[in-house]
């Protein structure tokens, strides 16, 4: 069955889409078949591959607001080993234009419910809020993977992120789970980070990932040449943590 | 006349928050009138400045929706010598119930016209989008703020912020104007960062701060006890950092 992991949090700059980009890269290296879906109107995650939004005749959306079929908007990343769904600066006049929608939280469920089988991992980047876009990727997903940089806002802001995934589960998600919280821009010399990262474990035992992404400014150097940090310095600490996360992963499902 | 200093970036976690607060407090701190107002459903500003978003009757939510008046939900922070009009997760509902009003983008402009001659200084907190809550920011403002994190997502961004500020300026609010970039999170050592700060120099010589905000663990700590950072660690090179940023508005303000 394809595993759906929606990359969410609403508290900005975490880490999302260096997260999205760089587990998909890596379970692509790794030999599994991957759809990057990005949801975000920044269209980061899209940039970050090398694809110019503003160049995007058809992207995420026109595939939500049904004007155009998902494989019509499908770009296949050879050098990377994976495909994306693109996005740009239209997604936020989609948000509003689906108001109004019956089901319009379906909309991404029934894009992707389409061509899902062709994918052993789908990896959706989410904008940071708890919006319309957000929900369609909740709505959509298996599980959520939430990026946490391990300080005061990210901490304080879990309690509404965990609260909305519960709501999608208990109406229109049943089978939706958070698979894990992944410690991001680690910096262990510092003490708030250290506290932080504590205080989920306290919280979160069982769903924190083992695997810590450290503070490495070669994954902040990568999306300037559209690369991610596999194909940009596959020796950094960035890139070996990111193929880490995928085998963490790997291995889960594998004991399933 | 009051200056309305929106500080905006839909790129997530450049700073704005941490901005926020803390250049109102130094504002505060050097004798001037302060209103500081949080526009994000995060609410972030609110709990950062050691206000409980939880507890709160009224806040910007039932300002914008015209349920009650701006006076009623604004709170003195005696001890930092600002106000603040708090807000919490109810603004999420706020933005969606205001999509089919009549003037929605004018919302809070219409609030601040009210009590804005009670201030030199009304400093705006917006979420990282540019939405409805965000626009209503720029309709409202006399000038924006942007934070800018040195790295390529953050640059990557910046024109279709320009865009959306030069479109509010066309249509409703002809006063509006960038007052200044401001660099925030900056460590020299980093090669990109030095980098996309060159780029910024080229591209908006007149419109960036001298002042430069570096990376300062100090910072992070402040909204973790309900503080700015002022009244955190005054001596910290953050604290000193945004203090020179008030310092340097109010230059520019005198030469005027
Ligand atoms: N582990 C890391 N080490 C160093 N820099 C990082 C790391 N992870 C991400 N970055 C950088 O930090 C910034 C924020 O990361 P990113 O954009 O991936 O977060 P995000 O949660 O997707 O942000 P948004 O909320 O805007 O969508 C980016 O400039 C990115 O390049
Ligand atoms: N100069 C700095 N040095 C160190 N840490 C900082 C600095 N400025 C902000 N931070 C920390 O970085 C994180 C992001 O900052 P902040 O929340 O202010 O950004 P934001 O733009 O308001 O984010 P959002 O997009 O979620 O609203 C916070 O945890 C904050 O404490
Ligand atoms: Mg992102
Ligand atoms: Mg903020």
């Amino acid at each position: 069955m394809t595993k759906i992991l929606v990359v969410a949090n609403q508290k900005g700059g975490v880490g999302k889409t260096t997260t999205s980009i760089n587990l998909a890269a890596s379970l692509a290296v790794t030999n599994h078949s991957v759809l990057l879906v990005d949801i975000d109107p920044q269209g980061n995650a899209t940039m970050g591959c090398g694809v110019d939004k503003a160049a995007l005749e058809i992207s995420t959306c026109e595939v939500l607001l049904q004007e155009a079929q998902i494989d019509d908007a499908i770009l296949a990343l050879e050098q990377y080993g994976f495909e994306i769904l693109p996005s740009n600066g239209d997604l936020t006049a989609a948000e509003v234009a689906l108001m109004n929608e019956i089901a319009r939280e379906q909309r991404l469920k029934f894009a992707l419910d389409k061509i899902k089988h062709r994918y052993e991992y789908i990896i959706i980047d989410c904008p940071p809020a708890l919006n319309m876009l957000t929900l369609n990727a909740l709505v959509a997903g298996t599980g959520v993977l939430i990026p946490m940089q391990c300080e005061y806002y990210a901490l304080e802001g879990l309690t509404a992120l965990l609260q909305t995934i519960e709501n999608v589960k208990k109406t229109v998600n049943p089978g939706l789970k958070v698979e894990g919280l992944l410690r991001t821009m680690f910096d262990p010399r510092n003490n708030l980070a250290l506290d932080v990262s504590e205080q989920l474990k306290g919280h979160f035992p069982d769903r924190l990932y083992r695997t810590i992404i450290p503070r490495n400014v070669r994954l902040a150097e990568a999306p300037s040449h559209g690369l991610p940090v596999m194909q940009y310095d596959k020796t950094s600490t960035g890139a070996l943590a990111y193929l880490a996360l995928a085998g963490e992963i790997l291995r889960k499902e594998a004991k399933l």
